[in-house]
């Protein structure tokens, strides 16, 4: 464990913690695509599958518990609780042209052909580009409340934490792993656009609008 | 190659 990872893992639990209270309060899932929501679960469900099998730390187990718990929890929001919130006109990302290439890939491009390892490599392709339905309704919209700013640019430092914390492990433990890597970069980069607009628009104190 | 069980991050 070092500081880049620690301060990653604890943006992503601010994220989804972000996403879950705003939900909660609001009484309403506007502006949140249910379809990213639905694939970070498919994410963490064949990642965390190693739950049974692999123990690696108290933290460890403890988090992947509370990303399950908050993922599906944030679904059965969206999908039950406040489904008349939804905004279901606009997320119209076809999620099967995303899990259909990272399944493919993951049985072509993997450690180790075994079932727990593709389901793994699976989850990382697929999590890379997990966030593109909530990107691709932000940009429908034209718009996102501030809080919805404040998740994506925790989502997003998140990743770009998780690269220091991979060129450390490569100097300090000589511990590095090709694919995690590859698709970390490529998720960060997804958000590079969005972190442009976040820290000159949404930091200023004016909402995440595009330009029309 | 890498086993499931070196994959000790989240």
């Amino acid at each position: 464990m070092n500081i880049f990872r620690l301060l990653g893992d604890l943006s992503h639990l601010l994220a989804i913690i972000i996403l879950l209270v705003k939900i909660w309060k609001t009484r309403s899932c506007a502006g949140i695509s249910g379809k990213s929501q639905i694939l970070f679960a498919v994410v963490y469900t064949s990642r965390y599958l190693d739950l049974i099998n692999a123990f690696i730390s108290p933290y460890n187990t403890i988090m992947k518990i509370v990303f399950l718990a908050a993922s599906y929890g944030t679904i059965y929001l969206m999908y039950m609780k406040f489904k008349a919130t939804y905004d279901v006109n606009h997320d119209t990302f076809r999620i099967e042209f995303l899990i259909a290439p990272a399944a493919v890939l993951a049985l072509i491009v993997n450690h180790a052909f075994e079932p727990l390892e593709i389901l793994w490599t699976f989850s990382i392709y697929l999590e890379s580009v997990a966030i593109l339905p909530q990107l691709f309704l932000v940009s429908k919209t034209g718009e996102a409340e501030s809080i919805t700013s404040h998740y994506l640019f925790m989502l997003g430092s998140y990743r770009a934490l998780y690269i220091f914390n991979w060129i450390y492990r490569y100097y300090a433990e000589n511990h590095y792993d090709l694919i995690a890597i590859v698709a970390g970069i490529v998720q960060t980069v997804l958000y590079c656009d969005f972190f442009y607009l976040y820290i000159t628009k949404v930091l200023k104190g004016k909402k995440l609008q595009l330009p029309a | 190659m890498k086993k499931n069980s070196n994959h000790d991050e989240l």
